[in-house]
C-alpha cells in the first residue's frame, strides 16, 4: 500500500484499487481537511467514494466536480487524483484556494463509473459506458452521461443498447448516476457543478439538450472564456469554449443541463487533452501537464463562484 | 482481454457540408464497427474514428472514393496499448 500521498506517482494511470487506497493515505494525511464518503455502490457493488474538502460548518455552498464518468477518459481520472492532492496540499499556502476553502465544500468523484473504470483495465481497454445489463440485449452498459433526467431520450442519445451513447431506459436508470443525484439533492447547497470529460479541448456550459442559449448563457460564456486563457499560460493549450450544442454537438441526457436545470448556474463540463493524436491512450507522461493546466481553469472557476455567491 | 491488433485511429478533416453528410453515413454502417472519438458535425472540428482492422479497407476505400483526405493517427493500436501496460506494470514493480 502507499504511505504517503508523497510517493505515490502522480504521472501514472492506476487502477482502481489503486486509486481507492490512495485516498485513505490522502485522508489520513490531511484528517482535518478531507473526508471519504461513500455515496453509493455501483451496479457491481463496486463502493462510489466522494472526497469531501472542508474546513467545517454543515451544508456549505459547495462545488461539485466528477471525473471519469466515461470509463476510457484514462487522463480525466488521473487529474482527479491529481487535483485532489493539489486541493489538499495547497489549502493554507495557497490564498485564493484557502479563502475558497474557509467558506465552501469541495466533493469530488473521481471515478464516476468504478465498473467501467475497472472493465477498462481488465477486458476492453476502449469501454465507455457503464455495465449494466438491458432485458432483452446481449449488449451491455448505458452511457452514463445521456442518462441524466435533462431532455431524457432526445436528439443525440441513442435508443439502441448495443450503441455507445444508449440512454437507459430511463432517467437515472444507472445506479451510478442515481447515487450522484441523491447527493447533490439531499444537499441542496450546490453552487457549482463540474464534470470532466476527455479529449477535444473544450470548456462547455449547458445546454446539449437544445440549441437554445441558457438564461446564463453570457456570463457562463465570459467565465469559460477567462478560465481557458488561464489554463493557456503553462503550455498554450488552445481550448474552445461554448455550450454542448454548439461546439459539440446536441446530445440529450447530460449531467451539467440537468444540474444547470435544477438551479445549479455554474455547470461546466471539460474536455481535457489530447488534440487527437493519442486519444484516449494519452501517453502518462502527459497526466501531470494536463491536471495542471486544468487546475489553472478550475481555481479561477472556483474563485469565480465564491465571489459570486446566489 | 480484448485486443485491437492491427485497429488504427483515422483523422478526416472536413472540408464541406457533402462530407460531412457522407462522414455521418458511416455512423450509421453497423458492420463496419467504427468507433466515433469525435463524431462529424462541423466543418471546423476534424473528425477521429478507431477503425477495426477487418473494416480497414473498405472504410479507407469509401474515403478515398468520395475524395475525402484523411491521415492516420494511430497505426496499431494495440501497439500503442501494448506501451501503456507495460508502463503501467513498471509503476506497479
Amino acid at each position: 500500500q502507499e504511505r504517503s500521498t508523497r510517493s505515490f506517482n502522480f504521472g501514472a494511470y492506476h487502477p482502481l484499487e489503486t486509486i481507492y487506497s490512495w485516498m485513505d493515505t490522502l485522508v489520513a494525511q490531511y484528517p482535518q481537511l478531507v473526508t471519504k464518503e461513500e455515496i453509493g455502490r455501483s451496479y457491481e457493488n463496486r463502493p462510489m467514494y466522494v472526497l469531501k474538502f472542508s474546513t467545517g460548518g454543515t451544508k456549505r455552498p459547495a462545488i461539485w466536480i466528477d471525473t471519469g464518468i466515461h470509463a476510457r477518459e484514462w487522463v480525466s481520472q488521473a487529474t482527479g487524483v491529481w487535483t485532489a492532492n493539489k486541493i489538499a496540499s495547497e489549502y493554507t499556502t495557497d490564498a485564493s484556494l484557502t479563502s475558497l476553502l474557509n467558506t465552501m465544500d469541495i466533493y469530488m468523484l473521481i471515478l464516476t463509473n468504478p465498473d467501467g473504470y475497472a472493465y477498462t483495465h481488465t477486458n476492453d481497454r476502449m469501454w465507455r459506458k457503464t455495465r449494466s445489463r438491458t432485458s432483452g440485449s446481449a449488449c451491455r452498459g448505458v452511457d452514463p452521461n445521456r442518462n441524466w433526467d435533462a431532455g431524457f431520450g432526445g436528439p443525440g442519445a441513442s435508443k439502441s443498447p448495443c450503441s455507445d451513447s444508449y440512454h437507459g431506459p430511463s432517467a437515472h436508470s444507472e445506479i451510478e448516476v442515481k447515487n450522484v443525484v441523491n447527493l447533490i439533492k439531499s444537499h441542496g447547497n450546490f453552487k457549482s457543478f463540474i464534470s470532466v470529460h476527455a479529449y477535444s479541448q473544450l470548456l462547455m456550459y449547458p445546454y446539449g439538450y437544445s440549441c437554445r442559449a441558457v438564461p446564463h448563457q453570457q456570463e457562463l460564456d465570459s467565465i469559460g472564456r477567462v478560465a481557458v486563457e488561464k489554463l493557456a499560460v503553462l503550455y498554450g493549450t488552445k481550448y474552445k469554449v461554448g455550450s454542448i450544442c454548439n461546439i459539440i454537438y446536441q446530445a440529450s441526457g447530460g449531467s451539467i443541463d440537468w444540474s444547470y436545470d435544477v438551479g445549479i448556474k455554474y455547470s461546466f463540463a471539460f474536455e481535457l487533452r489530447d488534440t487527437g493524436r493519442f486519444g484516449f491512450i494519452l501517453p502518462a507522461n502527459q497526466i501531470i501537464p494536463t491536471a495542471s493546466e486544468t487546475w489553472q481553469a478550475l481555481k479561477y472557476i472556483m474563485g469565480y463562484v465564491r465571489d459570486h455567491p446566489y | 482481454e480484448r485486443v485491437f491488433t492491427g485497429d488504427q485511429v483515422l483523422r478526416v478533416n472536413v472540408r464541406s457540408e457533402e462530407d460531412l453528410q457522407l462522414l455521418r453515413a458511416m455512423e450509421t454502417q453497423e458492420e463496419w464497427e467504427l468507433d466515433f472519438w469525435l463524431h462529424p458535425v462541423s466543418t471546423e472540428l476534424p473528425v477521429d474514428i478507431r477503425v477495426p482492422r477487418s473494416s480497414l479497407s473498405s472504410v479507407k476505400e469509401y474515403l478515398q472514393a468520395h475524395a475525402i483526405p484523411f491521415t492516420v493517427v494511430i497505426e496499431n493500436m494495440q501497439e500503442v496499448l501494448d506501451e501503456e501496460k507495460a508502463e503501467m506494470e513498471m509503476n506497479r514493480m
